[in-house]
C-alpha cells in the first residue's frame, strides 16, 4: 500500500499544501534544522530521526499539522534489525523515487546508474521521506492526537505501538520503528523514532521544550 | 504559502546530501 501511496512522491512534495496559510514565525529553517540536530545528536538514546510539524490554519480555519523539518541519522546498527527485507519490487520503486527526487533536487535528469541510489532504500529512510508528504488534520494521527490533547505520547515497544489507533504508529512499525514519541508545544509537535526501545525520559521531554521554546 | 514546499525542498535536499555521504562512507 506505500507502494501505492506514494507512486508520485516528486509531484506530491511539490504541490501539496500550496492553499495552507502561515503562522507567525519565530524561526527558519536554519535554526529549526540546529534544534533537531542537536536534540538527536545529544541525546543519550538511539534516535532514528526527528521531526517537527508545524501548526498552521488553513483558508477555512483548521488546523492543520504539516512538515516543518526533519532529521534523520539512522540506525545504530542495521544488521540488528529483525524486519523482512523489503521485497525486490518494493526496493526498484524506491529507488526510482530516490532517482526522481534527485533529479528534482539537482535539476539533472534522473540517471538509472546514479550510485547513491543503488545502495538499499532502508524502510527507516523510505518511512522518513513519505512523513514529508503528509499532514495531520484536526487532531487526525499520532502528531495530531498529540496537539489536539497536548498530552505527550510514548509508545515504546511493538506491543505499544501497535495498540495505538493512529495509521501512522502502526505504519512507523511496519518499517521496523520500535519506539514512537510525540511531544506536543505550542505551535506544533516534535515526533521522535528509533528503532530500538527507548522508554519515557523527563530530560528528553525538557530539553524539548527548551530547544523548541521558539519565542527565546 | 510557498514557503511550505521550499521548506520540504530544503529538507529533501539536506537528506539526499547527507544519504550521498552514508553511501560514500559505508
Amino acid at each position: 500500500s506505500t507502494t501505492t501511496h506514494n507512486n508520485d512522491l516528486t509531484k506530491t512534495l511539490n504541490n501539496q499544501q500550496q492553499q495552507q496559510h502561515q503562522p507567525s514565525m519565530f524561526f527558519n529553517q536554519e535554526t529549526l534544522q540546529q534544534r533537531l540536530q542537536t536534540l538527536i545528536e545529544g541525546a543519550r538514546e538511539s534516535w532514528t530521526y526527528a521531526i517537527f510539524w508545524q501548526s498552521s490554519v488553513d483558508m477555512s480555519g483548521v488546523t492543520i499539522l504539516g512538515w516543518g523539518d526533519g532529521y534523520y541519522k539512522g540506525e545504530e546498527d542495521k544488521l540488528k534489525r529483525k524486519t523482512t527485507p523489503s521485497s525486490a519490487i518494493e526496493q526498484e520503486h524506491r529507488k526510482k523515487v530516490l532517482r526522481e527526487l534527485n533529479s528534482l533536487i539537482s535539476g539533472v535528469p534522473a540517471s538509472s546508474s546514479d550510485d547513491q541510489v543503488d545502495e538499499e532504500v532502508t524502510d527507516t529512510e523510505w518511512f522518513f521521506l513519505v512523513s514529508m508528504t503528509q499532514s495531520f488534520v484536526n487532531g487526525g494521527g499520532l502528531p495530531g492526537h498529540a496537539f489536539y490533547s497536548s498530552v505527550p505520547i510514548w509508545l515504546p515497544g511493538n506491543d505499544r505501538i501497535l495498540s495505538s489507533p493512529c495509521d501512522r504508529a502502526k505504519q512507523a512499525q511496519l518499517f521496523g520503528l520500535q519506539t514512537m514519541v510525540c511531544i506536543p508545544l505550542a505551535n506544533g509537535v516534535v515526533e521522535l523514532g528509533s528503532t530500538e526501545v527507548i522508554f519515557h525520559s523527563l530530560d528528553l521531554m525538557n530539553k524539548v521544550r527548551v530547544l523548541f521554546n521558539f519565542s527565546s | 504559502p510557498a514557503a511550505v514546499p521550499q521548506a520540504r525542498k530544503a529538507s529533501l535536499a539536506r537528506f539526499l546530501e547527507k544519504r550521498k555521504e552514508r553511501v560514500m562512507h559505508a
